[in-house]
């Protein structure tokens, strides 16, 4: 499954 | 946490620093754009008010934390301490010509029509083109100091190095952000001319 938009990057 | 993030985030680290020390260093801020530094400075506010609501690593933090308080005193060091040496004349793009319309695009492009969400965009949108007053101060004057050169190089590197961290994103762990992935390339598209000529030229640019 795709797994958008997680907010752990810089 | 992949290789090419980790490079990303030094290289963005690195350009940051080098900035921060030539002005501080020389005692000036001759051909750097102010308005580019109060752009970035915009872009670390908007979208690291998750600080507030979320935690995702000590790592993490960390680099939002340096990120945020770099930018501020670059924008400090050129308005304040070293303003007789800043080249207002010089650096004339409108900043209302990047914010208006990128701000208008957040709000009808967007993963979800919410506060942060909608300000996290704007950033994403906002740091693509946040350099380019600076790209146009160059233009305008013709020349860039070498230091300027390795600041542009590093800041460049770094949304290239994350193409490829979101590459490898998206084929091990299935992630896909296109909002950031397109704004990314962008970003990226707009240093190609200014790498030519850093590896062509070495040091210092005048066109």
């Amino acid at each position: 499954s795709l797994n958008i938009n997680p907010k752990d990057e810089l | 946490m992949n290789i090419f993030r980790l490079t990303g985030d030094l290289s963005h680290l690195a350009a940051i620093i080098i900035l921060l020390l030539k002005i501080w260093k020389t005692r000036s801020c001759a051909g750097i754009s102010g308005k580019s530094q109060i752009l970035f400075a915009l872009v670390f506010t908007t979208r690291y008010l998750d600080l507030l609501t979320s935690f995702i690593s000590l790592y993490n933090t960390t680099m939002k934390v340096i990120y945020i308080g770099c930018a501020y005193a670059t924008v400090y060091l050129i308005y304040m301490k070293f303003k007789a040496t800043y080249d207002g004349n010089h650096d004339s793009f409108r900043m209302e010509f990047l914010v208006v319309p990128v701000g208008g695009l957040a709000c009808l492009v967007n993963h979800d029509f919410s506060f942060l969400e909608i300000l996290w965009t704007f950033s994403i949108y906002l740091e693509s083109v946040a350099i380019l007053p600076q790209l146009f101060m160059i233009s305008k004057t013709g020349e860039a100091e070498t230091i300027t050169t390795h600041y542009l190089f590093f800041l460049g590197l770094y949304r290239a190095l994350y193409l490829f961290n979101w590459i490898w994103r998206f084929y091990f762990e299935g992630f896909f952000d296109m909002i950031a992935i397109v704004a990314g390339m962008v970003q990226t598209i707009l240093y190609c001319d200014f790498f030519y000529l850093y590896v062509t030229k070495g040091q210092g640019i005048s066109l």
